[in-house]
């Protein structure tokens, strides 16, 4: 069901509340690691959740950031998403559209056609500025074979081009490993274990290496993104960069760790997505 | 004021995933 995420600056806590069909509001429950109860929600009698949280890296003193996350559309499982989705889309509720592809699954049926219905929204708006391609997993590409992030993003843009979007923005992007990188950075800050076993921690080292190795390659299809500036000197970020974070049975400094977390992209996103907010 | 942002993707693209990063935490 489709949630409305809400940026509170300096909010400690990450709160949600259901909304039922009937129109009866669950009231605010705190998430935690342990406990979710969006899963229970998802698949109960609700229209739809709202979430409040800080995201740490977009400002909010302009505008608040909100993101209204649709349900994915895919017509073997569900069609009655890709009708919430159309709805969503219809009903001009938003500013900004962030759309996902998938670099294990490039040019499938059900990517095509979520991609011509944004398409044809678009055309009837005739404004394609407010709009970004995230193309995650872009770590699925095997460098050593020859696959190259920045020629993927190209085919990737001109078979947006070809579906009649005007010179889109195109991010490559490793969700999985940001958000990875994140809880590691975060339980160095906090002084905690690691929250992963040690069979993860050793497959997060050796993607943190492989990324490392070829961090100008994956730099390179980076580059062209608008307001991203991406540099690898992290050390104006942090104190003491030469820290060290153990993951798994490799030591790796804070400086290393923020060098794969530019790489990911994510940062680049929120650069993207708080200029846009700013102007 | 509200900047909205619609998050729009097929399935297994995962969007869930890059909003976890963003917030920091896996919690979605």
């Amino acid at each position: 069901i489709p949630m409305k995420i809400t940026d509170i600056d300096g909010l400690e806590e990450i709160r949600a509340q259901a909304i039922h069909l009937d129109g009866r509001v669950s009231g605010w429950v705190s998430l935690s690691d342990e406990d979710s109860c969006l899963s229970d929600w998802n698949t109960g009698t609700y229209t739809s959740i709202e979430i409040q949280g800080d995201f740490p890296n977009i400002d909010n003193h302009v505008k608040r950031m909100v993101f209204l996350d649709t349900p994915g559309p895919n017509n073997s499982t569900n069609m009655l998403h890709g009708e919430l989705t159309h709805k969503i889309l219809s009903e001009n509720g938003f500013t900004f559209l962030m759309f996902v592809l998938n670099t294990t699954q490039f040019g499938v049926e059900d990517e095509r056609r979520l991609l011509r219905m944004v398409a044809d929204k678009l055309k009837i708006d005739g404004d394609h500025s407010s709009i970004v391609f995230l193309v995650n997993k872009i770590d699925a590409l095997d460098l050593e074979r020859d696959e190259c992030p920045k020629t993927h993003v190209g085919r990737v843009k001109s078979y947006l081009v070809e579906m009649g979007f005007k010179t889109p923005i195109v991010i490559p992007v490793m969700g999985k490993l940001s958000l990875e990188l994140r809880v590691c950075l975060a339980a160095h800050k906090a002084q905690i274990a690691l929250p992963f076993s040690s069979r993860v921690q050793c497959r997060i080292a050796h993607e943190i290496d492989y990324v490392l190795a070829f961090k100008e390659t994956y730099g390179m299809a980076l580059k062209y993104v608008p307001s991203a500036g991406i540099d690898f000197s992290p050390s104006s970020l942090h104190q003491n960069t030469a820290a060290n974070i153990r993951i798994g049975d490799r030591d790796f400094t804070l400086e290393e760790i923020i060098e794969a977390e530019i790489i990911t992209g994510i940062p680049a996103l929120e650069r993207c997505l708080q200029a846009s907010l700013a102007s | 004021d509200e900047f909205v942002v619609a998050v729009v993707a097929p399935m297994s693209s995962g969007k869930t995933t890059i909003l976890n990063a963003m917030l920091g935490k896996a919690l979605l």
